[in-house]
């Protein structure tokens, strides 16, 4: 593998967006890009991130190759990024290690860095990305982490409910409660305020408000945030990277009794 | 407190 990003901060946003959610990933290079899921610890929460190749300056890919690295690693790493800095990951063939190389050829600089791989036993899990749902949103993700953010204090459980008058975030706690209403909006001066619904039925799920903390992280990475409801079955909260690809969670409600 | 479901009883294992 040899790709190389033109900005070193693409690749720290999408590892630090999920590195609090879990602990180690496999990535799974191929000529068609890097994807890769992991779950959370306690199985609530399913990560899924991919790469495609038009994220890269180049990209080469001649074998399918897994890459399994701890998250905590990888970042520490990365924090040498920034936005005057290109990146470039290579896997040799047999892949023992992975080696990122940052260049800033304004400074003269470059930055060499090489992480063990880790050998990571996991399954991987069917998702269908195409999954029809019932409700589908499409909002400023600037907006929905501050009503997560204001409304998490109040309860460890957040509802989320859709009817033809809007999306409404609803916490109750023991002595507090709270309540977000956004309608759909449209706003010609700045098209990342939009808010839209697309809805076949209404939808009331519940969720622990712990994991929309951590699904916030990600907001860095576009301002726009897509989320899609069905019954009774995990929501996907989707971040899309502008040069296609990003990042998304599948968060698994609570029972509804 | 209600009971919280786990993420792989939704999706099969690929």
């Amino acid at each position: 593998l040899e790709a190389k990003f033109d900005d070193s901060t693409i690749f720290k946003k999408i590892i630090d967006s999920f590195k609090d959610s879990v602990t180690q990933i496999n990535f799974v290079c191929s000529e068609s890009g890097i994807e890769a899921q992991a779950i959370d610890d306690s199985r609530v929460l399913l990560v899924t991130v991919s790469i495609p190749p038009s994220c890269f300056e180049s990209y080469r890919c001649d074998r399918p190759t897994t890459i399994g690295v701890y998250l905590a690693s990888l970042a520490k790493l990365l924090k040498s990024a920034n936005t005057n800095s290109s990146l470039t990951l290579y896997v040799a063939d047999k892949p023992d290690e992975l080696l990122l190389l940052f260049e800033e050829p304004k400074n003269q600089k470059s930055m060499e860095y090489k992480l063990k791989l880790v050998d990571i036993t996991a399954d991987m899990l069917e998702v269908d990305s195409d999954m029809k749902s019932d409700v589908t949103v499409e909002m400023s993700s600037v907006e929905f982490t501050k009503t997560v953010r204001d409304l998490t204090q109040l309860s460890d459980s957040f509802t989320v409910s859709v009817t033809k008058d809007g999306i409404v975030f609803s916490v109750q706690g023991d002595t507090a409660q709270g309540k977000v209403l956004l309608q759909p909006r449209e706003d010609l001066a700045d098209e990342s305020n939009n808010l839209s619904i697309s809805m076949s039925k209404t939808i009331d799920l519940s969720f622990a408000s712990k994991y929309l903390l951590d699904i916030i992280k990600a907001a860095s990475i576009s301002n726009k945030i897509f989320l899609k409801f069905s019954d009774d079955t995990p929501a996907l909260f989707e971040f899309k990277m502008e040069k296609g690809g990003g990042v998304g969670f599948y968060l698994a409600p609570k029972y509804d009794d | 407190n209600i009971p919280q479901s786990e993420i792989d009883t939704f999706f099969s294992e690929n």
